[in-house]
């Protein structure tokens, strides 16, 4: 039978939190297990800005939402946590099996890779909330993309990177959400990644001092 | 069944767009 949009939205969040249910928000064993095969294991530094990146979260969720609803703000950067270190175990495999390696220590390091994942994770918690606003009654608008950018202070040229291999490593992701996370791509790609403060500027400058690289296609007639 | 348009290449994924390769 048809739902109602409300109907849609809390059965997406019951799917989001089965999904979950079994997924940690602590890193894994497998996960542990790539931190210690780093040549500079992350594991405190992966733990303590997902801390930090917690209380950041929390604060600006109760500004848009009311400080009562601290609580719940909290809840569901859990929530996104779990989604985390769940998509990043999938992700090493895919690329352990992709490039023969273990050792991912670079990767793991870069703070840019571990922010972009846990905002791309919390923007799929938070859509996945926007139907029903949690209550069952309002309409979550203030916290639309890209306004997990902002809370994280984070480049959107940075978090475009991860959503295509974000997808590819999440299965359970739904149509919705998979369209979802493409229009963030396109709302990156056509606007926001070309504001005046974006990296993009700067290597595109590098890249032409680099010199030409590929041909240029021919116009098209 | 979702139309998402997968633009990476053969030999290309995260590790690469973090300039990790």
């Amino acid at each position: 039978p048809p739902q109602t949009p409300v109907r849609a939205a809390m059965n997406s969040i019951q799917q989001l939190r089965v999904v979950l249910a079994s997924a940690s928000d602590a890193p894994s064993e497998v996960l542990s297990a790539y931190f210690k095969n780093c040549t500079v294991d992350p594991t405190q530094e992966i733990t303590q800005r997902v801390r930090r990146l917690g209380e950041h979260f929390s604060q600006r969720f109760a500004q848009a939402m009311g400080q009562r609803c601290m609580e719940i703000g909290s809840q569901r950067f859990t929530l996104g946590t779990r989604l985390y270190y769940r998509v990043m175990e999938s992700m090493l495999k895919s690329e352990e099996r992709r490039l023969s390696v273990q050792n991912f220590s670079k990767l793991l390091n870069d703070s840019a890779f571990h922010t972009s994942l846990l905002a791309c994770a919390l923007e799929v918690v938070t859509a996945t909330y926007r139907g029903t606003g949690g209550f069952g009654v309002a309409v979550e608008t203030d916290l639309s993309f890209p306004w997990i950018l902002d809370v994280f202070q984070l480049v959107a040229y940075d978090f475009y990177k991860v959503i295509e291999s974000f997808i590819k490593a999440e299965p359970s992701l739904s149509r919705d959400m998979i369209k979802h996370l493409e229009h963030c791509e396109h709302l990156v790609m056509e606007s926001i990644a070309w504001r005046g403060d974006s990296p993009l500027f700067e290597l595109l400058h590098q890249a032409r001092e680099e010199g030409p690289g590929e041909q240029a296609e021919p116009p098209a007639t | 069944v979702h139309d998402y348009h997968f633009g990476l290449e053969e030999g290309e994924g995260v590790s690469e767009l973090f300039d990790c390769d």
